[in-house]
């Protein structure tokens, strides 16, 4: 999967 | 989460409490950039438009709702209360020379071209140069007080701890986020020279004063 979708740091 | 993001992101908490500390103890904004605070609003927002339809954490909403709050709120006190205390003269960064190129960055250099990933790349980018005003600001005046100096150094060490943040996450998670570490790497890279005089100035308990 692709995680540099995540946006899960602010 | 590990213990790198949580302290880098404890100590972008902490710059802005410092901050607003220092606004309110000296009952000034004098030697405070608008335009950088200014900037940090606009970053807050456009990041964080995934307040709306995306879910983190309990901790990253509250964390974004405070960073989109205080910034107002630093901005607020800025133009009411220590508006007097404000010297628009020396503020003189051309902001158009950041916000273009980071507009024309952000339409190349993005995970998917919609509006909402535009406009997160645009405020990665963004926050990456967010800070050139105030320290242009600082090279013009060649000084700084004290709680200034904490503020950027906090703002500096938050920037600086999500590089290992980075390093840690490909190990052990395998993610790779290539426009925030760039645009992270940049940002970091911008406060060499003031944490340079912070560290050989300051904490040995000297004013912050540039070379002539």
């Amino acid at each position: 999967s692709d995680h540099s979708h995540k946006h899960d740091e602010l | 989460m590990n213990l790198f993001r949580f302290l880098g992101d404890t100590a972008h908490l902490a710059s802005i409490l410092v901050l607003i500390h220092k606004m309110h103890t000296t009952k000034s904004c004098r030697g405070i950039s608008f335009k950088t605070q200014a900037l940090y609003v606009a970053v807050f927002v456009t990041r964080y438009l995934d307040l709306f339809y995306r879910w983190v954490s309990l901790y990253n909403f509250f964390m974004k709702l405070f960073f989109i709050g205080s910034s107002c709120y630093i901005l607020f006190l800025m133009k009411t209360k220590f508006r007097p205390t404000q010297d628009p003269a020396i503020d003189t960064f051309r902001i158009e020379y950041l916000l273009g190129p980071c507009t024309v960055i952000a339409l190349i250099f993005n995970y998917k071209f919609s509006p909402t990933e535009i406009l997160w790349s645009f405020s990665i980018f963004l926050e990456s140069v967010a800070i050139l005003p105030q320290l242009f600001l600082l090279q013009r005046t060649g000084e700084a007080e004290t709680i200034t100096t904490h503020y950027l150094a906090a703002l500096g060490i938050y920037r600086a701890l999500y590089i290992p943040n980075w390093i840690y996450r490909y190990f052990t998670e395998g993610v790779v986020d290539p426009i925030a570490i760039t645009a992270g790497l940049v940002q970091t890279g911008l406060y060499i020279d003031f944490f340079y005089v912070y560290v050989t100035k300051v904490l040995q308990g000297q004013k912050f004063e540039l070379p002539a």
